[in-house]
């Protein structure tokens, strides 16, 4: 464990606690991609089924377990809470998220490291986590401005992948035979998804104006 | 902590 992973998962948790704030305390959420919960909710699931096989820390296998809970629970909330469901504004929220379930699946068929059912399912959460924030990203762009715990949300949410380039830098650097490159090259892609969304942000930021998204 | 040769990230 370094500094690095470590704060990551920290921006990570941070990230799934600010979107139940916003949640619980608004009783709202406009302006939150239900697809994009669904697809981190099938990420942690696809990616922890070695929750019950390999103990490799209680940290580690109490994070995997709030990670499953909290996004589960952010899934149950926004389907089945009579008060929260009433505010899911599902014709702004079209992302056509199955083709991103079947594509990233599709290529964990090919590349992954061991043709196992757990590996395969491990690559196709990596490649999954990479691509599941575009609903959400979409749904920024269509609302244009959006409140700001859902941009806290997000910022964090990209804040916590960048740790993890950092981290997997590290790693390389200290250990000796550390190739993780699957998850190293998806989580480029998933940091660069968020560069534009990292600009707009710190430009409102320096303005101190509300986030303005192009349209 | 321990590192396992699994996967021991989140």
């Amino acid at each position: 464990m370094n500094i690095f992973r470590f704060a990551g998962d920290m921006t990570h948790l941070i990230s799934i606690l600010v979107l139940l704030l916003k949640i619980y305390a608004t009783k709202s959420c406009s302006g939150i991609s239900l697809k994009t919960q669904e697809l981190y909710a099938i990420v942690f699931v696809a990616r922890y089924l070695d929750l019950f096989t390999d103990f490799i820390s209680v940290y580690n296998t109490v994070m995997k377990l709030v990670f499953i809970g909290c996004s589960l629970a952010i899934v149950w909330c926004m389907r089945l809470h009579r008060v929260v469901r009433r505010t899911y504004n599902k014709d702004v929220d079209t992302f056509r998220h199955y083709f991103l379930v079947l594509g990233c699946f599709l290529l964990a068929l090919f590349v992954h490291e061991k043709f196992t059912f757990q590996e395969v399912l491990w690559a196709f959460s990596i490649y999954l986590e990479a691509v599941a924030i575009l609903p959400q990203l979409v749904l920024l762009q269509r609302s244009g401005n959006v409140d700001n715990l859902t941009v806290q949300y997000v910022f964090f949410l990209g804040a916590y992948r960048a740790f993890y380039i950092l981290n997997w830098i590290y790693r390389y650097l200290t250990e000796p035979h550390f190739g993780r490159w699957i998850a190293s090259v998806a989580g480029l892609v998933q940091t660069a998804l968020y560069a534009d969304f990292f600009y707009y942000y710190f430009i409102s930021w320096k303005n101190n104006a509300k986030l303005q998204l192009p349209a | 902590f321990p590192e396992a040769s699994s996967h021991d990230e989140l």
